[in-house]
């Protein structure tokens, strides 16, 4: 489903390279649930972007759902990203002037479903998650970790192959962050692939397996 | 220090008043560290910026340093926070157009320091939290847990009296979270008071107290 191999990332900045991911390889397979840690800065987040598509890799090969889309055009990735992928952002990006229920809403608008129906399934979602009492409420509304449920539901909500979450829980109680866990086990269990960024251990020991990324190479757990 | 009276705290939205802080009563004394826990959406934040002059309670007293401040005017109260207080919001709140170093020296900005002597200030606190190597990165070429510990510098470049840290190791791994609270028990021992909201239990057992918010009012450890 997922096949990096040696892939590598720089930022190119005026006066200096920052070399972050130097050349991982890795796979996930179908309806696995796993985790990714490591220190901050080691890359993390830049190789959860490359998987989701929405960043591209200085080098190496990308294999997602057996198509290399390494060098697909911007056009045909979103196609992807929009079909199959649902992303949790570490850091939200949600939409200010829009309430909760648009947010989770906008994955929908791409893929042509009503706006009544489109209505229902985001309060549908949102209740999932335990947020149902604030759908009407914009981002500056809500707290961190309401901000960060929002983001959530609107990665669930066009029910992907594949979910990939920057820190889901990096906000919540422990015990808004368990019910969070179970319902991306839920999901899991239906065949639905996972990959969790997190720096919580008890986090990472719910994933089938947990890959390291360290001084930009995958250091354990990466088949 | 921070003495708080029977504090309330509603949002009036067009449809619906927000009932979020239902009566806080609670006491911080000098040189104090102490950690306050509850649910997401309790009103942790929304504590935290009253406490932190950044926001008006709807009803109650509030008096900071032996001053009832609940009657001051902004511009008062932008002086005593400026003087005395550090801020490290949830949401990390930097300025995007600003290298780190320069959104590190910002809160010197209005105490007549020299540019010379601001920067090398800056300079010497991200050195501190570990982050001298990316001082001249902006705020979007910074990982999550780069940008958290560019607002905690931020909070103690004008060697405030009382630092106010809304959950500040939520995006870093235990290592990096480990290092950023050996700081703030090292200025917790040379005096300075700190308040510090946080979901994880091995940060808050690390406080001389844990203060819980449950159902907008002091649950346990207010004095
Ligand atoms: N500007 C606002 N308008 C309306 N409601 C608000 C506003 N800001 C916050 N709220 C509501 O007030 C409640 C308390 O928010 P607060 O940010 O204080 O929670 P918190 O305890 O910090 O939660 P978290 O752990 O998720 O950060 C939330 O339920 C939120 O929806
Ligand atoms: N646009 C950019 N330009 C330059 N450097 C960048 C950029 N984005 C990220 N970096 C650098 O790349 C490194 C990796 O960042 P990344 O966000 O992937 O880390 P991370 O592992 O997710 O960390 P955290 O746990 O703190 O979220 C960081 O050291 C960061 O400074
Ligand atoms: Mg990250
Ligand atoms: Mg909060």
């Amino acid at each position: 489903m997922i096949v990096l191999k040696d892939i590598k990332k720089s930022y190119f900045l005026p006066k200096v390279t920052i070399e972050v991911l130097k050349g991982i390889d890795m796979e996930v397979a179908e309806k696995e649930l796993v985790a990714v840690m490591g220190p901050s800065g080691s890359g993390k987040s830049t190789l959860l972007h490359i998987i989701g598509c929405l960043d591209r890799p200085t080098s190496g090969t990308y294999l997602l759902l057996d198509v290399d889309v390494s060098h697909k055009t911007d056009n045909e990735l979103a196609e992807i990203r929009n079909r199959k992928l649902g992303f949790v952002f570490q850091s939200f990006n949600l939409l200010p002037r829009f309430p909760a229920w648009k947010n989770v809403e906008m994955p929908l608008l791409y893929s042509g479903v009503s706006a009544i129906e489109r209505k229902q399934r985001a309060f549908e979602i949102l209740e999932k998650v335990g947020l149902s009492h604030r759908a009407n409420h914009y981002p500056n509304e809500l707290s961190g970790g309401e901000q960060q449920r929002v983001a959530i539901a609107r990665a669930l909500i066009n029910n992907p192959a594949i979910i990939l979450a920057d820190e889901p829980t990096g906000n919540l109680d422990s015990h808004s962050g368990k019910e969070i866990m179970e319902i991306f086990k839920g999901l899991n269990k239906e065949g639905v692939a996972i990959v969790l960024v997190t720096h919580e251990k008890e986090i990472a020991e719910q994933a089938g397996r947990i890959i390291t990324i360290k001084d930009g190479v995958c250091y354990s757990g990466c088949y």
